[in-house]
């Protein structure tokens, strides 16, 4: 089955630069 | 590259490819922020806070390219073209058209790439301040951008001075579709 996440674009942004950041940690 | 009106496609399905476009988008702006002299010299978390106000406004001044005003059309990431006509039907009008407006305007400055990056670098690090912890480091940063810029600008046409003020008045238009469109709902099929 497949399920849908929706989150606004700024929500996505943030998650994306969050996880970038603590990446290169 | 003709309109390839994907019939088959649901709007469900190209709201996806439309929201997936935004994930690599959004990496490359964070690589690009690190190449902005000065930009990793700000704390962390001026770097962070400034990242999560401005790449919205970011991906407008990149996603400039993908429009075409001749065919009215719009090509994502994925290689897809839309017709404008197609998205608006399926309720995508709103930012689309935004960015579209928004587009056609930047691209009538028909900036060299060197003065789009520079306008960028400077779209960054004029963002939100709200949260930031050093803003006269960030404002130093600024100012010595829009120095840079003027000087790319008006070396390029010296004879149009309105060239570099119209470059400018970007930025508000910027903050208007970020303020009316980074709330819009993206849609990412999740296997469970």
């Amino acid at each position: 089955p497949q399920t849908h996440r929706v989150m606004t674009l700024a929500d996505h942004i943030s998650h994306i630069i969050t996880r970038d950041f603590a990446r290169n940690q | 590259m003709h309109p390839q009106t994907q019939a088959n496609k649901s709007a469900q399905e190209i709201w996806e490819d439309f929201s997936l476009s935004f994930t690599p988008a959004v990496r490359e702006v964070v690589e690009f922020a690190k190449h902005i002299p000065g930009f990793s010299s700000l704390s962390q978390h001026d770097q962070v806070t400034l990242l999560k106000a401005g790449t919205f406004e970011v991906l407008m001044v990149r996603f400039a390219s993908l429009f075409n005003f001749k065919e009215q059309t719009v090509t994502f990431i994925s290689g897809t073209t839309y017709s404008l006509d197609a998205l608006r039907s399926m309720g995508m009008g709103d930012l689309l058209g935004g960015m579209f407006d928004f587009s056609e305007k930047l691209n009538a400055l028909e900036l060299s790439p060197e003065e789009l990056g520079l306008f960028t670098a400077v779209v960054l690090v004029s963002a939100d301040r709200s949260g930031i912890e050093n803003v006269n480091s960030v404002e130093m940063l600024q100012e010595s951008l829009i120095r840079a810029l003027r000087t790319l600008v008006s070396g390029s046409a010296p004879g149009d001075a309105s060239r570099f003020t119209k470059l400018l008045l970007k930025l508000p238009d910027l903050r208007t579709l970020n303020n009316m469109h980074s709330e819009k709902l993206l849609s990412f099929r999740v296997e469970a």
